[in-house]
């Protein structure tokens, strides 16, 4: 988290706020309740609290406009930026615009208020924008359902920084539930949700983000899900990258997505099915197309299974037991990617590198490709 | 003569110029004004990068598509360094 030079922040507990005017977008109510929501984000993990009023000067005076409206700073007409707040301060101090050109909504279309509400009045108390891609400071919008909106814990520390924490919770004591965090690269203990290749990088999941390894540089960059493809779900379950298809093949439950390159493909999510996998698998663990034997190699529970994708057939012979074909990896597995002949394979927090004939070679920690 | 960025084939004239607005709006990129200090890295450069670093983009200096991706998208008026 940032906050302004000087830490500068509102010299009271108690605030004002007022909305001057409305946008056509949503009714009336929906905005209050919103705009309300917004600010009960922050009021609950610290000793602020807010109260409406209908003329007069608020601390945090709301408004609605386009392009020039009043400030120094116009609006860009839609999309691009779509709000902005000022520190606190006497004056235009703890303001905050939304640009009018853009189309608000109380869900998942256009803009949602409450997010870009939430995030506006961050500023208005003094925080400025966090590098951390899964905190609401985050300078770029992203969708997240506002019915499970929980304050990320990065946001947590910045605004307490400057308030401390709310006295009316466990008698003001840090909160015992701290926000969702975003998953730490350089914590030893990461375990992964999914692995892929993808075109030469490595795409690592694990919650609602994911990180990209470049293979020609140490360099790892950590995105939401959501920023590169709102379509997919959180929480992957398996992916892999198929060398027949060009396409990586993403799995939720018994759902299937596919890209080519970093674009969705339209028509997707499939059953696995679709796959020709036998109806008792309903969920895979970890998927892996193996180069030597051209097969993507599917695990689930303690077993695997060997496919191909030609005749979309199981092979014969498959399920076997995951020990019986990798040793050492134990008993399941929960992320796999080949790369250049080896293959990893991921359980909680260890990696295990086989080789082309599948004799364990190295075990390493699964953040190995994230550059700690 | 202050070097542009390493323009790639494909960055198009009007990558530039968003970026070059993105920067001066969020990353404080100020036109060097009197006569033009021979130096060694344009401040359009440090600013590219320093917004690549900021976003936790792979740190080129150059105007590539993952870059370019990221000024295109919505976000907040607020700059991301102290003005």
């Amino acid at each position: 988290y940032s906050t302004f030079q000087g830490n500068i922040k509102w010299p009271k507990t108690s605030l004002t706020y007022r909305i001057e005017n409305y946008t056509p977008d949503m009714a009336v109510q929906d905005v209050d309740r919103a705009l309300e929501r917004a600010l009960q984000v922050w009021a609950k993990v610290t000793p602020l609290r807010f109260t409406r009023i209908y003329s007069g000067t608020a601390d945090i005076m709301i408004s609605f406009g386009a392009g020039v409206h009043g400030d120094y700073y116009p609006f860009d007409g839609p999309d691009g930026t779509l709000a902005h707040a000022f520190a606190p301060s006497e004056g235009i101090g703890g303001d905050a615009h939304f640009d009018e050109d853009e189309t608000f909504t109380s869900g998942s279309m256009g803009y949602n208020l409450f997010l870009v509400a939430a995030h506006e009045f961050g500023h208005s108390l003094g925080l400025s924008h966090s590098t951390d891609p899964g905190a609401l400071m985050f300078p770029v919008y992203s969708y997240v359902d506002p019915d499970t909106f929980s304050l990320p814990q990065d946001d947590i520390k910045g605004i307490q920084f400057l308030y401390g924490p709310n006295p009316d919770v466990d008698g003001g004591n840090p909160d015992p539930n701290p926000g969702p965090t975003t998953p730490n690269a350089c914590d030893p203990r990461l375990s992964l949700d999914a692995a892929t290749t993808l075109r030469g990088e490595k795409i690592l999941f694990k919650g609602s983000f994911f990180w990209r390894s470049f293979s020609q540089s140490s360099q790892v960059e950590q995105h939401r899900i959501k920023y590169f493809w709102p379509e997919l779900p959180d929480n992957i379950d398996a992916a892999y990258e198929s060398l027949e298809s060009d396409r990586v093949y993403l799995f939720k439950g018994n759902q299937v997505w596919a890209l080519f390159g970093y674009d969705i493909v339209q028509g997707y999510p499939k059953s696995i099915t679709t796959l020709g996998l036998p109806r008792s698998v309903t969920k895979i663990d970890a998927a892996v197309y193996d180069e030597q034997s051209r097969k993507a190699l599917f695990f689930t529970g303690n077993q695997i299974y060997s496919y191909d994708e030609a005749t979309r057939k199981v092979d014969q012979g498959f399920p076997k037991s995951i020990k019986d074909v990798f040793p050492g990896i134990g008993n399941k597995v929960d992320a796999a990617l080949q790369d250049r002949g080896f293959t990893y394979l991921f359980n909680g927090q260890y990696m295990m590198e086989y080789s082309y004939t599948r004799r364990a070679l190295r075990v390493l920690y699964t953040n190995y490709f994230l550059g700690c | 003569a202050c070097s542009l960025p390493i323009a790639l084939p494909s960055t198009a004239k009007n990558d530039e110029e968003v970026a070059e607005a993105y920067l001066k709006r969020f990353f404080n990129l100020t036109t060097p004004e009197g006569p033009i200090q021979r130096r060694r890295i344009s401040p359009m450069t440090e600013k590219v990068r320093e917004m690549q670093r900021f976003f936790g983009l792979k740190v080129t200096g150059t105007l590539d598509s993952d870059t370019m991706q990221m000024m295109n998208k919505p976000r907040c008026g607020v700059p991301d360094v102290a003005q």
